[in-house]
């Protein structure tokens, strides 16, 4: 197995995923700084998961083969970030 | 009888249309939680 995970392939190919989202998103580009920001919400072990690295390609594959289904990839891209989030968890009081 | 224009998916894929709106709203909601 690969010991450091996907770290740095996933952040590549979300990479990839924004700059070519970044175009054919261009009537609402606030779509894409949300995408941004559940990225940041997402839990580290996910992000260097092979599961997003699935995911991912996955959506780049589509979004590159179907541009008029950008933000049902986007929103798939979305839920699935979503699920992995960090949870704040807040303390229980006495 | 005039052909009806075949529907180009390229614009008005009503998959896309849905989650656009999915997306827009979530955003909507997201930033008035703030």
């Amino acid at each position: 197995g690969r010991e450091g995970g996907y770290k740095e392939e996933n952040e590549r190919l979300f990479g990839e995923f924004l700059a070519l989202c970044t175009p054919l998103t261009s009537d609402h580009p606030e779509v894409l700084p949300f995408l941004c920001s559940r990225h940041h919400k997402t839990s580290s072990g996910f992000l260097a998961s092979a599961e997003l690295r699935n995911v991912l390609s996955r959506c780049l594959r589509r979004v590159r083969r179907r541009h008029a289904k950008v933000y049902v990839y986007i929103n798939e891209l979305c839920t699935t970030l979503k699920a992995h989030s960090l949870r704040r968890k807040l303390p229980l009081q006495p | 009888v005039p052909m009806e224009e075949e529907e180009d998916d390229d614009d008005d894929d009503p998959e896309n249309r849905i989650a656009k709106k999915m997306l827009l709203e979530e955003i909507k909601a997201n930033l008035s939680s703030d």
